[in-house]
């Protein structure tokens, strides 16, 4: 749900200020590599309505942001192309070497699943590094950050709960190391957020 | 053999 509230959020920047400055289109692309490579399984493997609905609007939801910050005439110009510089395949590469070597199932689809696990944890950085060249980071991006990160942390919680509470969970070593790293990755940014909430001023990143 | 990981999240 707070993975959810995140794409609202950004949306409602995109939508409402024909704006995507301070986003990331480096990110988003990334997030849309991590969808199409997790939700392979889309059609073979349900679980229950809710997941099917979330997938598909998760994967729609990432290319319509796309779509936004390539192909919309106004928003496209307030991209800050100059300044989301990070290049992707130094995080693609790394994560698929890694998923080839620590998996637990030497399948396609288990290698590409695993591979969007470990590109899931590091997908935000592009979006951090513009972030922390950005002067004025609006409500809206802060707050879309913010949930994004929240969503893992609070999947850490429920791994945490389910471990605990259901009979036939099994330890899952791959999702929960990723998922700290996810989590610990966002850790300064929570920092200077709840910061700059406490103090009631704008959101900023010190260089 | 190595089982897969269970998919029930998202």
């Amino acid at each position: 749900m707070t993975h959810l509230a995140s794409i609202c959020l950004l949306l409602l920047k995109i939508h409402t200020m024909k704006s995507c400055a301070g986003v990331s289109l480096k990110t988003q692309e990334l997030y849309a590599l991590v969808f199409v490579t997790r939700y392979l399984d889309l059609f073979s493997n349900f679980v229950s309505m809710y997941n099917t609905i979330m997938k598909i609007i998760f994967l729609s939801s990432t290319f319509g942001i796309i779509w936004y910050m390539r192909g919309h005439k106004l928003v496209r110009q307030s991209y800050d192309k100059e300044q989301d510089t990070f290049r992707h395949y130094f995080l693609v590469i790394p994560c698929m070497v890694l998923a080839l070597v620590i998996h637990s199932k030497f399948t396609l689809l288990e290698v590409l699943w695993t591979f969007s696990i470990y590109l899931e944890a590091v997908a935000i950085l592009p979006q951090l590094v513009l972030l922390q060249r950005t002067r004025n980071i609006d409500n809206l991006t802060g707050n879309y950050i913010f949930c994004l990160g929240a969503y893992r942390a609070l999947y850490l919680l429920n791994w945490i709960y389910r471990y605990f509470m259901e009979k036939n969970y099994h330890a899952q070593w791959i999702t929960w190391m990723a998922g700290m790293i996810q989590t610990a990755i966002y850790a300064d940014f929570f920092y200077y957020y709840f910061k700059s909430w406490k103090k009631n001023e704008r959101l900023k990143l010190p260089a | 053999e190595d089982a897969a990981v269970q998919k029930d999240e998202l």
